[in-house]
């Protein structure tokens, strides 16, 4: 585990097995939950943060479910490794963990990050078959049943965002799905992407206020404000349709719908000069300041109960 | 493995309602097989666009030719991702090691 390098891109099977070795490290706080296979037949795992019970209060949080997005996945991988390094030792961490269970899916697009490993490094989509069509792949951020097929969605299976089928087509968003469902005590969804520099948060599908805006607007620029506390990186906040553009069959405007009051959605940083194709070099300072963001919002969740 | 030889990467900075109009008229033109990295919607953020060696000429003078700036955000889409593939089989290498 010690020699596995932080700053750098690695492969599917390499995240796989360093997360065998983060669990064997805490195995009284990580365990490597399978959620389910992708549509390539590849396991889907989440790793699960907790001190114990059972179905206590949760938080979710995915990242890589766009394939090119790498900075996002290798993100998660350092803060998976800081959350499990800090717990016992961050006092925030080890209140957080105490009280509620943290779920971490670093890859939740298995197939499309391995075909960006193979063959095509601007993939960004799932790699299913399109019935008619000789374009594969469905955007899995606007295949969730919300607003689904609505604007800022595609009906075209050879665009970037095509919505598929039907909503939870695609079993790497069905098994999220299902996993968040069965559980039903889920107060927080977090899904992290790149690039951009915002912090988001519903609706996306439509461009009217969600109830709990002031709220989560309010959360979210203390989560930025601890964010560039670092390295004064900036970021926006707002919700998706208003700081970016109205786009249906989001992730966190399903959560929210579902009654996930704290939904949010990361773009982490480019400073407008490599886009998805972010240095490794910087893996580690983006990890670094998304965390503090991140940490930010999970205090407030355990703070906030409802 | 998929190459991108040449390819560009646009950053755009829209101006006015009119460029983000234009810029969404480029982004249903398939025939450019444009990669719209961040999409046209404000003038309050960039559009990033990647751009097949081959749609450079035609996409560079259409910007201009309604003057919507812009500037290179990647000069060549493969250089960038060999350096990236370089660094994930060298660390592979001694992470083995």
């Amino acid at each position: 585990a010690r020699s596995f390098n932080f700053g750098a891109y690695h492969t599917l099977d390499t995240i796989y097995s360093w997360m065998d070795t983060l669990v064997a490290a805490h195995p009284n706080l990580v365990s490597k939950v399978q959620i389910g296979t992708s549509y390539e037949n590849r396991p889907m795992y989440a790793l699960k943060f907790s001190t114990g019970g059972n179905k206590r209060p949760a938080i979710w949080i995915d990242a890589g479910i766009h394939a090119r997005e790498w900075v996002s996945t290798a993100s998660a991988v350092w803060m998976a490794d800081k959350m499990a390094t800090d717990y016992g030792v961050d006092p925030s961490v080890t209140s957080l963990l105490g009280q509620m269970d943290v779920y971490l899916s670093i890859v939740t697009n298995p197939d499309g990050y391995v075909y960006t490993h193979t063959s095509d490094r601007m993939w960004r989509k799932t790699r299913s078959v399109n019935t008619g069509s000789v374009c594969r792949g469905v955007d899995p951020n606007r295949n969730w049943d919300a607003g689904f097929g609505g604007p800022g969605a595609s009906k075209n299976p050879c665009s970037d965002s095509y919505h598929g089928p039907h909503a939870h087509s695609e079993i790497e968003v069905k098994n999220v799905v299902d996993l968040v469902q069965s559980h039903g005590n889920f107060k927080a969804f977090i899904s992290v992407h790149a690039y951009s520099q915002l912090l988001m948060y519903p609706y996306g599908y439509s461009c009217t206020s969600v109830p709990h805006q002031a709220e989560l607007d309010s959360v979210g620029r203390s989560a930025v404000q601890a964010l560039s506390s670092l390295y004064g990186t900036s970021y926006k906040v707002g919700s998706i349709c208003k700081i970016i553009y109205q786009a249906s069959g989001g992730s966190i405007d399903w959560s929210y719908d579902i009654g996930i009051k704290y939904s949010f959605a990361f773009e982490l940083r480019d400073t407008g000069r490599y886009g998805f194709l972010l240095p490794a070099n910087q893996i580690i300072p983006t990890a670094s300041e998304t965390w503090l963001g991140l940490k930010h919002i999970m205090e407030y969740v355990r703070d906030h109960p409802y | 493995h998929k190459l991108f030889i040449g390819d560009q990467v646009l950053r755009i900075n829209a101006e006015s309602e009119e460029h983000i109009q234009l810029l969404k008229e480029l982004e249903d033109d398939e025939g450019w097989e444009l990669d719209f990295w961040t999409h046209p919607a404000s003038t309050d953020l960039p559009v990033d666009i990647h751009v097949p060696f081959a749609s450079l000429h035609a996409v560079k003078n259409f910007l201009q030719a309604h003057k919507i700036p812009f500037h290179v955000m990647i000069n060549n889409l493969q250089e960038l991702l060999d350096e990236e593939q370089e660094g994930v089989e060298l660390n592979a290498m001694q992470e083995r090691n």
